[in-house]
């Protein structure tokens, strides 16, 4: 009968890209930490 | 052949002052930018065989300390349970080293770069294949996968001058894992998915210049799906390949979630790849839809699914859906046969035995079919029937009658002619086309009740039956266009469903009907 | 041989299929753990204080927590929290998400002032290039004598024309 898929830690109803958080497949939980991101150079000021 | 003499201690001096520049001094912008041109300028970074051992010998070198600072600090331990982690430290500073190149490279042309990072990616594969060879079940695969990790989360956020660049960086990873994917090298297979499934990697492979990235994604699933095909073929899993198979489920979930038109463009490769036992992973693709369309509810009373406006589009197949029937030479024979009109035997009576594999192919594929041809000829045969259809616009709104009689008849001789497996497989080919609303699951939809109407045994019938039920009292996702199509063949009299025998065979299997007679409404 | 079960026995050539089992279980005895992929991004702050050892050397998770800046991005905060680590936590994910909320609130970064504008009123003129008009802008006025304490302050500039080029 399979899983039940929602069951593997993943939040299948969320209005967000699930991608950004995903931590890996071998857990239910999102991936801790800062996700990726970039500043772009001319963020930094003087 | 061996290294120049005295070049393996030249390497590891230069490796040693990156180390200083690193750790000591912070690393900062002028030193490496400096310590970059030094190497160009004496011809380490040509992309010739010396560049190849340059890399080469910095690799070992990384990775015999993550594996010796290991060992070292579990040997220092009492039990397993505690064992330290290894040292990250010079994979780090190797991986920083890579890094740096890259983004001082004396060379303006993104050209160079990208051959000398396709170069450093084949000097790295190499040695994973060759440590591969060498240790084999001892293989370990953290140091890689950490090196990997460092490259995916620096490389592929560089600031991408043009896209091109970072698209161009995505692909020499994206090869790189296809040549070092589970069947080349099962013992890396879980730090495989988990590079491949990366945030930093997947998703912008999947949007970074529009579709382009989408056969390298496409490639890397269907390495795994080959990978697991034949342990999920006979459903018990033991510990490794249960958890594998679990991660790919997680995997398939995020791409159905974020990327659904990727599934389903390629619903038709992964069919080909996904054994029919995995009911419900074949679902999750089956299942994705595009995300600017909304679904009616399949037991919504009275819906009119031919007045659905999406139900006369053709659905995006990416996948090469006549492969299979040219690498059989039978793709003139078919399309001789469709446009021939006549219900010539001969074609359809040598069909049957074309379908079957040989003796060996049999033995490995696990089965006396060949899927994929079966999934070809089918979907394939489809797509002409409707094109023909849509040309006679035969195909109207409330169009009830036989579309396409030939296709028709070839269909019927199937699933009359074969033997339980061979329709098992055909009647599975109809099913894995029943998706969201589109022509095609309009066509195969009318194709299936069609076939279960014009059936005169009672075999044929539960046997289309079994292939729709078997994909519904597994957990969700099921797709919208086989509820349908089961809604229709349990509620339209005119299939006489519930007079079946086969329903009342056995007292669960009656209150298996019960309960999802219940559930369709 | 009805279902989807397919003949065990008629499995692929075994020996290579017990292979890669066996290369499979020893890849699961090594499957990578989160600390194999955690890089601590060592957040350098620029002009580090020195602190007591007693105060939090490390800062506290919720402070990358994007919930947190949607809060001060939202109505009642005002926006000083988010220039304030956007201009003192350069290189930081809160500077990622303080620049967020601020776009969100329709404030717009000027590349080349690496300032922070906002339409006072509709631009006078819009073309594909450029819109000009009356603008809030966020700037830090210098002190005019060593007595005197600068600050960050909100300003209006009319007449103002801002290129799209240096749009962020």
């Amino acid at each position: 009968h399979g899983i039940d898929l929602t069951t593997l830690g993943l939040n299948l109803n969320s209005t967000e890209n699930l991608h950004k958080t995903f931590g890996s497949p071998w857990s239910n939980e999102p991936s801790k930490g800062d996700p990726e991101f970039s500043v772009p150079q001319c963020y930094y000021a003087k | 052949e061996t290294d120049p003499a005295g070049f393996r201690s030249r390497v590891t001096t230069l490796f040693k002052s990156w180390y200083q520049i690193c750790e000591v001094s912070g690393a900062n912008e002028t030193a490496c930018s400096q310590y970059v041109l030094h190497l160009h300028q004496t011809g380490l970074l040509k992309g010739d065989d010396t560049t190849e051992s340059f890399f080469r010998i910095l690799l070992e070198l990384s990775v015999a300390h993550c594996i010796s600072s290991e060992e070292i600090s579990s040997g220092a331990v009492q039990s397993p349970q505690q064992a330290q982690s290894p040292s990250f430290l010079i994979i780090d500073i190797y991986a920083k080293l890579v890094f740096s190149i890259l983004k001082h490279f004396p060379e303006q042309e993104s050209s160079s770069k990208l051959f000398l990072l396709s170069e450093i990616m084949a000097v790295t594969v190499r040695s994973i294949q060759k440590d591969a060879e060498e240790k084999k079940s001892s293989l370990n695969p953290i140091p890689y996968f950490r090196l990997f990790i460092n490259w995916l989360l620096d490389l592929c956020s560089l600031d991408p001058g043009t896209d091109g660049a970072n698209f161009q960086v995505l692909t020499a990873f994206a090869n790189a894992f296809h040549a070092l994917q589970p069947l080349k090298i099962p013992a890396f297979s879980f730090a495989w998915l988990e590079l491949v499934s990366h945030r930093s990697f997947m998703p912008k492979l999947l949007t970074v210049n529009g579709q382009k990235g989408w056969p390298y994604v496409q490639r890397l699933l269907v390495d795994l799906l080959q990978f697991l095909e034949p342990f999920l073929r006979n459903a018990e899993l033991g510990g490794p390949v249960h958890f594998l198979y679990k991660g790919t489920l997680r995997v398939l979930l995020v791409l159905l979630h974020d990327f659904p038109e990727f599934l389903c463009d390629y619903h038709f490769t992964f069919c080909d790849v996904i054994p029919s036992s995995c009911i419900q992973m074949r679902n999750i693709i089956l299942s994705s839809f595009p995300r600017n369309m909304r679904l009616p509810d399949p037991s919504t009373p009275n819906l009119k699914i031919d007045l659905l406006p999406e139900i006369v589009e053709a659905p995006c197949i990416l996948s090469e859906v006549d492969a299979a029937l040219k690498a059989k030479q039978m793709k003139n024979d078919v399309d001789e046969y469709l446009m021939s009109r006549q219900q010539s035997s001969s074609f359809l009576s040598e069909l049957k035995q074309k379908l079957l594999l040989s003796a060996s192919e049999a033995s490995s594929a696990g089965t006396r079919y060949s899927v994929p041809l079966i999934n070809s000829l089918v979907l394939y045969t489809g797509m002409q029937a409707i094109q023909q259809l849509q040309a006679t616009q035969q195909l109207q709104a409330g169009e009830t009658q036989a579309p396409n009689v030939v296709a028709l008849q070839m269909f019927k001789y199937l699933s009359m002619e074969l033997d339980t497996e061979g329709r098992y497989l055909f009647l599975n080919a109809i099913a894995n086309q029943l998706r969201y609303p589109n022509n095609h699951t309009h066509y195969f939809s009318f194709i299936m009740l069609y076939l279960f109407f014009e059936s005169d045994q009672e075999i044929i019938q539960e046997q289309i039956t079994r292939v729709l039920l078997e994909r519904l009292i597994v957990n969700r996702p099921h797709p919208w266009g086989l509820l349908i199509t089961f809604i229709e063949l349990i509620k339209n009299p005119r299939y006489g469903f519930w007079k079946q025998a086969f329903i009342r065979c056995a007292p669960e299997i009656e209150k298996i009907f019960e309960s999802v007679a219940r559930s369709c409404g | 041989e009805l279902g989807a079960i397919g003949d065990p026995s008629a499995l692929g050539p075994m020996h290579e299929q017990m292979d890669n089992l066996l290369m499979l279980e020893a890849a699961y005895r090594r499957v990578p753990q989160p600390k194999d992929s955690e890089r601590p991004r060592p957040y350098t702050p620029r002009n580090p204080a020195i602190t007591p050892q007693t105060f939090p050397q490390t800062q506290a998770p919720i402070i990358s927590n994007p919930l947190l800046w949607e809060r001060f991005g939202s109505d009642g905060y005002g926006t000083d929290t988010l220039f304030f680590a956007f201009y003192y936590q350069q290189n930081s994910y809160q500077q990622y998400l303080a620049a967020k909320e601020l776009k969100k609130q329709s404030w717009r970064y000027h590349r080349k002032y690496n300032t922070w504008f906002q339409r006072h009123k509709e631009p006078k003129i819009a073309t594909d290039e450029y819109e000009q008009g009356a603008y809030v802008y966020f700037d830090f006025q210098t002190p005019k004598d060593e007595n005197q304490e600068g600050g960050w302050c909100q300003r209006i500039k009319n007449e103002f024309m801002f290129e799209y080029s240096y749009l962020e």
